[in-house]
């Protein structure tokens, strides 16, 4: 049993142990403890009460409360499990682990489906895939016809329906990333690899010794 | 095309959580 000094820290209403999240994630206890610091900071910037509210994150994000994204949104709603608006500690962990450069790639596939997954149906419908394009189209300076947009999306659609129902489901999803691993490219934040050599000052001291 | 939706979707300034992990100092 280790024995160590923890520092008189105020912990926040979801704080969790770090040493569980560590057992549960691609992070050490060290990488929790630094992304504890960097949750305590996030979660302090506009309401002081060790929680992420989503203009916080939005404010992290961009540098901007009040930009709204559709799919800055929807990453807030997948980090947000308990559905209550608001990330606590376990959830923020948990949730990077998910974009560690070292986490399943089963975990990012899934996680990318449920991103997709807009009204949360179980399956990526065309419509859905229309909107998200018609979203970024609307957020960039990028002009495409309307022509041009439902011809990139039944595209890729007749690409990734491979059942031709009409919607896709999971298995679909899987394969065809399998196919386009770009997929899922920004599923994988490098950041996470070694977070507390790449933020030091959110390093504390701890006594704690990492299992790994 | 070639273009996939997915791929162009993922281009979106929300998916990119690095801005997190930046310091600022304000």
């Amino acid at each position: 049993m280790g024995c160590f000094h923890s520092k008189i820290t105020k912990h926040t209403p979801g704080y969790e142990d770090p040493t569980i999240l560590a057992a549960e994630t691609p992070f050490t206890v060290s990488e929790v403890e630094a992304l504890y610091e960097l949750f305590k900071k996030i979660s302090s910037s506009i309401i002081d009460d060790g929680l992420i509210h989503k203009e916080e994150f939005q404010l992290a994000l961009f540098r901007n409360r009040n930009r709204r994204n559709l799919f800055s949104d929807r990453i807030f709603d997948l980090f947000d499990y308990k559905r209550n608006e608001v990330i606590e500690f376990g959830e923020f962990v948990r949730s990077l682990g998910v974009f560690h450069p070292n986490a399943p790639v089963s975990d990012k596939v899934a996680f990318a489906f449920r991103l997709y997954d807009l009204r949360n149906t179980g399956y990526i419908e065309r419509e859905e895939l229309r909107e998200m394009v018609l979203a970024l189209l609307h957020e960039s300076d990028l002009v495409l016809s309307e022509d041009f947009v439902e011809m990139i999306v039944d595209k890729t659609f007749s690409d990734a329906d491979t059942k031709g129902d009409g919607r896709i489901d999971p298995d679909e999803w899987k394969e065809f990333v399998s196919r386009n691993p770009s997929l899922i490219k920004n599923m994988t934040l490098p950041y996470l690899k070694d977070i507390t050599l790449a933020f030091p000052s959110f390093v504390i001291s701890s006594e704690v010794e990492d299992s790994e | 095309v070639n273009l996939n939706a997915f791929e162009i979707i993922s281009l979106s300034a929300g998916f990119d959580l690095s801005g997190l992990f930046e310091e600022s100092d304000d």
